[in-house]
């Protein structure tokens, strides 16, 4: 429905998830808190790779439809990794692992993992 | 986004969540979706944190980013955070932060490390209440013991409210969506209702992740936001993670 107050009944029956309302089933990896922060998420982001790119891109794309210079973006590339350093460990390090291995520019990861900070507006 | 803890007749404690995320950010008008909604879908991950080869949490999250927004400490606790709008908002924080005032913790960080380092739920509560933050959230956090359940409502530099499972009271669940629990929600963006609905009309005697999943599944707990549902039984150390989709008719938010 499309119009509040809510009229909708409850569902019942819907577990085992199947049908229009479930999309897949997730996939497990394992983290080895024993390696170096860096090497940490290579396995995960290795097959993620594809996926990540096109997030970022989706959110470059919004961003350039806000600022049509770019400008906005060459901040997050050139001066949101001056950040990074000031972030605690071991999320500095598993940030330039990720951004490393996905290809996806340092800025852009680093965007990504404080989403909610900036975004809480 | 909805999370909620509750409490069985038996006393066994379950948690769930709807991940909803992506609002105002780029709706498309052909397929009736959000951009960064559908984009994080594929990026959904559930993933095992080992240390010596034993699992020190469980959590669901999204490849390449490395906080946590739900996870489980496996007979201990469960956690899920939930988005809290303010004007004393995390952009301040992070204002504050690249000035060079940084004894604030990044949200994702303190759900991670508290997940990997709480030795207890209860513990687990007073780092999530007491740790000054750099944006506000509301933490929904479930234990292994009856009546260990709570949503910590939090300002960038404190609890604002602890609201508990109390089943003296009745209170045999708790449920947040993304509104302080003293104010009503939004008229336009009103989940809590039909959730608290469906929970009520579940009853205590017959909840179960099952039964959970029927409520997450339910317009517009359900809605075009909502990336994955996961849920958690703390005592058997289960995580379940889920896709979603919500197609037509469905609330945008």
């Amino acid at each position: 429905q499309y119009v509040p107050p809510y009229t909708d009944y409850c569902r019942t029956g819907m577990y085992p998830p199947s049908g229009a309302t479930f999309k897949g089933n997730v996939s497990w990896y394992t983290i080895n808190l024993d390696l170096p922060p860096y090497k940490r998420w290579n396995q995960l982001i290795s097959e993620r790779k594809a996926e990540l790119n096109n997030l970022i891109q989706v959110i470059k794309d919004l961003a350039n439809a806000f600022v049509p210079s770019g400008k906005l973006i060459q901040l997050v590339d050139k001066d949101l990794p001056l950040l990074l350093d000031s972030l605690p460990s071991p999320f500095k390090e598993e940030i330039k692992g990720i951004a490393d291995v996905s290809g996806v520019p340092l800025g852009e990861v680093l965007l990504f993992n404080i989403f909610y900070e900036v975004f809480t507006v | 986004c909805t999370s909620l803890v509750a409490e069985d007749s038996t006393g066994k404690l379950y948690h769930a969540r709807n991940l909803d995320f992506g609002l105002f950010l780029g709706w498309d008008i052909k397929n009736k979706s959000w951009a960064v909604t559908e984009q994080l879908r594929p990026l959904v991950a559930n993933v095992d944190f080992q240390k010596n080869n034993k699992t020190v949490f469980k959590a669901t999250s999204f490849a390449g980013y490395v906080g946590m927004l739900t996870g489980i400490k496996p007979g201990m606790f469960t956690l899920t955070m939930n988005e809290r709008f303010s004007l004393d908002g995390g952009y301040i924080g992070l204002l504050e932060w690249i000035l060079g005032r940084r004894d604030g913790v990044w949200m994702s960080f303190l759900t991670r490390s508290v997940l990997e380092n709480a030795t207890s739920y209860d513990d687990a509560k007073n780092q999530l209440s007491k740790t000054k933050m750099l944006a506000p959230a509301y933490f929904i956090l479930g234990g292994n013991k009856s009546g260990q359940g709570c949503i910590i409502t939090r300002s960038r530099l404190s609890s604002v409210d602890i609201w508990e499972i109390d089943l003296k009271k009745g209170r045999w669940y708790v449920l947040e969506t993304n509104y302080d629990r003293w104010k009503d929600p939004l008229f336009l963006d009103d989940r809590r209702t039909p959730a608290m609905k469906c929970m009520n009309e579940t009853t205590q005697a017959k909840i179960s992740l099952e039964t959970i999943y029927d409520v997450l599944s339910t317009k517009p707990v359900l809605n075009k936001l909502t990336t994955y549902t996961t849920l958690m039984d703390v005592s058997e150390g289960k995580l379940e993670a889920y896709i979603r989709d919500c197609p037509d008719p469905c609330m945008p938010w």
